[in-house]
Formats: structure tokens, sequence, C-alpha cells
């Protein structure tokens, strides 16, 4: 049988609230590692790959592999029922029908119960290969959020270039062209605004601004995200969550499409 | 489409 416990509702709330625009249905597949789920977009141009440890949760009980196909606008239906400090408790059969999901108030002596029923998906498993990119750029998740939605104001494609202590957004639309640069940023005192790029070569490739828009909901997980580039492979934009977990998407370049 | 296949190409079947 699976038992989660998680500290803070809202962390599975914002993971839910920023993949339900990519994803429909979905199995999170549990097992004593934790809770993992991996799905293409419909138009398979955009992967999400969630990872949370079993250390995210405490206690963490998983006897065996248990997937949980579950429809991801009835999962935040409900889970817009928790409030953000309530504790989260998963709790599901070894083969269930229903995933169980309780929300107790940690100030208050309320306890909430909901069950969603559960759906059969047959999904495709696909091997993330390990990648050495040419270029992994962490900046502000807030930033890299403004700098896509300003962006995506004037055009429907964003370049990013990254070369040696910089890195470009370039965009050309009909009314006009954007182009935002940030450099390497170092601060003691706010390093929450830091922006450090590593570089083995240069890279510019050009991605669809309506994704990675799409991508930033997930801005409020962590206030830095890592974005991974090399020429002709998927972007891949990272939030790390604590205990190791994890929030990446992974998007397709668009090349001369 | 060039990106689906760029996409899928990247993550090989398991």
């Amino acid at each position: 049988m699976l038992e989660a416990r998680l500290e803070q509702a809202s962390i599975l709330k914002k993971v839910v609230d920023a993949i339900k625009d990519l994803v429909q249905d979905c199995n999170f597949d549990c097992n004593d590692s934790g809770i993992a789920l991996q799905a293409m977009d419909n138009s398979h141009v955009a992967l999400v790959s969630m990872m949370l440890k079993s250390d995210t949760f405490s206690p963490f009980r998983c006897d065996r592999n248990i997937a949980l196909g579950i429809n991801l606008n009835s999962f935040q239906k409900v889970l817009r029922c928790a409030q953000n400090e309530d504790i989260l408790t998963l709790k599901a059969d070894d083969s269930p029908d229903v995933v169980s999901l309780v929300f107790e108030s940690s100030e208050q002596d309320r306890i909430s119960e909901y069950d969603i029923k559960l759906m059969d998906i047959d999904q495709e498993h696909l091997g993330i290969p390990d990648t050495e990119y040419a270029a992994t750029i962490t900046m502000p998740s807030g930033e890299f959020q403004r700098i896509c939605r300003d962006l995506s104001a004037l055009s429907e494609s964003v370049a990013i270039e990254a070369e040696k202590n910089a890195v470009k957004f370039v965009c050309n639309g009909d009314i006009g062209n954007g182009a935002i640069s940030l450099r390497n940023h170092s601060s003691v005192e706010k390093p929450e605004q830091n922006v450090n790029i590593e570089l083995s070569e240069p890279v510019a490739l050009t991605f669809s601004l309506k994704y990675l828009v799409n991508f930033c909901k997930a801005s409020g997980l962590s206030g830095s995200v890592k974005l991974c580039l090399s020429n002709e492979v998927p972007l891949l934009v990272e939030y790390e969550l604590a205990s190791n977990s994890y929030l990446r998407f992974y998007l397709a370049p668009k090349i001369g499409d | 489409s060039a990106q689906q296949a760029r996409l899928e190409g990247f993550f090989k079947a398991v």
C-alpha cells in the first residue's frame, strides 16, 4: 500500500497547477524511492518529468510498485479543497480503484477526506538519456517567467543564445523585435538574484514561447530555474525542489520549421 | 512535425 504524508499541501497543488495545461491524464508511478510522473504533452513537442523523492514525504511507505492513473483536472479540483499549509496524506491500496487524500489543518481540528477515481492509462515509457549540455544557465525563476511573458507579447518564438558570461533572449515579431541580455551575476546579499552561465560551447536555439510560458507556471515551486541547452536536442527547464526532488520540462527546438 | 520527431528521437522508448 501507499501512504505518503506531505507537510505542506502547497507543493502538490503547485506541481499539478504547473502541469495540468500540458498533460490531461497521467500515471503517478509510486515505489519505495518516491512518486514519479513522466508524460508528453498532446502535441508530443514537450515532456514533463516529475520526481518527488521519498524524503520529500514524512513518513513515506510504498511496499510495491503502484501506478495511480489520474485525470489532472480532477486532481486539481480536489487539491483546491486543501489549504496551502494543510498536511496532505496520499493513500492507496496495492491494486487501487481510488486514491485517497486527507487534508489536516495544523492549527484547527479539521480533517478533510477525499477520494479520486483512478483511470487505466496506457502510457509509453521513454528513457531520458544522460546528457552533457553545452550550456547550463541558472537564473531567478521569476526573471525567466517575466522574459517569456514579455517576449510572448511580440512573437511566437524566442531564440536563446548562450555565450561566454552572457545569455540573450531574442524575438522577432510583426510589431517589432525584442532582446534581453543577462550576464553572470553573483551577490552574497541577494543570492536569489544570481545568474550563472556555464558553457562548454556557444549555443543558439529557437523555442516556442507558448510552451515556455506554460512551463513558467512552475515558478512558485522554486526561486531559481535551470536551463540546459545543446544544439539540436530538447531544452531542459528544471525547477529543483527540496530533498533532490524536481519538476523538469523538455521542449524540442524549432530548427527551420 | 519536425519538433515531434526531435523530441521522440531524443527519448528512446524503453
